[in-house]
């Protein structure tokens, strides 16, 4: 099915 | 001091039912620009941005920018206590540990007063810059959730891809396949029912079903939902809210193992 990725790995913590 | 009156109450209640069940609790931000929260589901899959503008309440006063901790259920419940048709007044105090929720009916013969505890909530704050995105799809809100639901009763992923001509949802599951094409279109009479494609290149991107049926709770908010997609990005999902801001929904899309 795919792996599912992390919104955290596309946008920088402020 | 903080003092927000919404004309508007079912639309408060609207973007509460539109987050709750994406994220439990959140901080909503408060500043002269108006009300804000971002925040991630637990999975961090999935992050969700919602402004209220300030120029969009009957009344609004926030004397200093204020992080208020709240759980979306908790603060959802008590909203679904307001009418429809009710003023919403939200009010805390500096420093106070709580919030109230005051509720005039539109006669103005009934008042009500909901107060909500407060919660510190150590949230993650992502930057999320401007970005061009390659395809951008918009189209009726009510029939990209239909399509969300009607696929996810046969596969678990959408396969999302865009062409000059049109947006293809495909999905497969046990017990098949399934795929709908919505054609861009061309009338100029009733913008609301308009498939619009902006292209710069075609992209095909898959995504998990149950979040964007979760994204699509917030259907009731808008006319129209705008869909961006970029090969390398998360999605994001967008309903704006006439007068008032938006909510977007961004979702990290699943690649091949």
């Amino acid at each position: 099915k795919g792996a599912q990725l992390s919104i955290t790995e596309f946008y920088r913590a402020t | 001091m903080l003092e927000l009156r919404l004309l508007q109450g079912g639309l408060l209640k609207k973007v509460l039912e539109a987050m709750k069940d994406l994220v439990n609790d959140a901080n909503f931000d408060c500043s002269p620009t108006g009300f804000s929260l971002q925040a991630m589901d637990s999975s961090h899959v999935a992050l969700v941005s919602l402004l209220l503008r300030s120029e969009g309440f009957e009344h609004y006063r926030c004397d200093r920018n204020v992080s208020m901790g709240m759980n979306l259920n908790n603060m959802a419940k008590m909203l679904r206590c307001a009418g429809n048709d009710d003023i919403v007044t939200l009010k805390a105090d500096d420093g106070s540990d709580c919030i109230t929720f005051m509720f005039e009916n539109p006669s103005q013969d009934k008042i009500a007063d909901f107060e909500m505890k407060l919660m510190d909530i150590d949230s993650e704050h992502l930057g999320i810059p401007d970005a061009e995105y390659q395809s951008i799809v918009r189209m009726p809100a009510a029939e990209f959730a239909r399509i969300c639901r009607d696929l996810s009763t046969i596969g678990d992923t959408v396969l999302i891809s865009v062409s000059k001509e049109g947006v293809q949802f495909s999905t497969r599951g046990d017990m098949g396949t399934a795929n709908i094409v919505c054609r861009r279109t061309t009338t100029v009479d009733k913008p609301e029912e308009d498939v619009i494609i902006e292209m710069e290149e075609p992209v095909s991107l898959t995504f998990a079903l149950r979040y964007l049926n979760s994204f699509t709770k917030a259907t009731p908010l808008a006319t129209q939902v705008t869909i961006s997609m970029s090969s390398d990005l998360p999605m994001v999902i967008e309903y704006r809210i006439e007068g008032m801001g938006y909510i977007r929904y961004y979702l990290a899309p699943k690649i091949d193992e």
